[in-house]
């Protein structure tokens, strides 16, 4: 079979389907200082996966909130950097109409996922941290 | 109640793949 870290260089999504690839990645962002790139994109995901049935929709805009407030709102961050002006603007307007919806950070994850695609991943595959651990 | 801190970092948690 297939070593993990073999699989891991095949695409962003095989790496960050791995505990261990997730983690080996986290420790170089955190190198780079953009770590936040990766927590972002996680906390997207897990933002989704909330069922509106089986979370109190105060527990949603409390979420929706502290994701706003700590990845989309400080202009001086990674994320926010590297997400479209319009893209913040529509997550702002939904946090402050209350207006909660599981595909409100979609379009911020496909830009910070299409940046890690782009940018990180390639730098993280060519990098003494990945190529130590193989 | 929940600080924000933890609402995220269980956030975050909830989408990692769970062990191999």
């Amino acid at each position: 079979p297939t070593p993990p870290y073999l699989k891991w260089a095949e695409s962003l999504h095989s790496l960050l389907d791995d505990q261990d690839g997730i983690h080996l990645f986290r420790t170089f962002l955190q190198q780079e200082n953009c770590a936040d790139l990766l927590d972002f994109w996680f906390a997207c995901s897990g933002f989704r996966k909330l069922e509106p049935n089986d979370s109190k929709v105060e527990k949603r805009l409390k979420l929706a909130k502290a994701i706003y407030k700590k990845y989309v709102l400080d202009s001086n961050g990674i994320v926010s950097r590297q997400i479209k002006p319009a893209t913040k603007s529509f997550i702002k307007d939904c946090v402050l109409r209350q207006q909660i919806d599981p595909a409100m950070f979609d379009q911020a994850q496909m830009e910070i996922q299409s940046m890690m695609e782009d940018n990180t991943y390639p730098v993280f595959l060519k990098s003494d941290i990945y190529l130590e651990y193989t | 109640i929940d600080s924000e801190d933890d609402l995220l970092q269980e956030c975050i948690s909830s989408a990692m793949p769970k062990k191999r």
